[in-house]
């Protein structure tokens, strides 16, 4: 099904609860969306920032692969 | 765009960052 607004927000609140002693590492992530919107990263750029940033995260990484188009997938090692 | 419902998480993260 595709996703909503408020699935995103749920999303976000997830990572913002994760990082909740850590706010830089909200806001490095406020920077990737930024980037992305403006497109001085592409899709792959996103994946490979969101991928060392949510390191030792599988949640959140599984959580972000729900918003990436078919064909693209963050692997997660648990 | 190729990515749309990464656009929209990005458009909610901003958004929802300046309310």
């Amino acid at each position: 099904r595709p996703l909503k607004v408020e699935d995103a927000l749920s999303y976000l609140d997830q990572v913002k609860l994760q990082f909740g002693s850590q706010p830089q590492m909200y806001s490095e992530f406020l920077d990737i969306m930024k980037e992305f919107k403006s497109q001085c990263i592409d899709t792959p750029g996103v994946i490979n920032r969101v991928c060392q940033l949510f390191n030792g995260h599988p949640d959140l990484i599984m959580g972000f692969n729900t918003f990436l188009p078919p064909g693209y997938k963050i692997d997660v090692q648990i | 765009m190729a990515a749309p419902q990464l656009v929209m998480l990005a458009n909610v993260a901003l958004t929802s960052e300046v309310s």
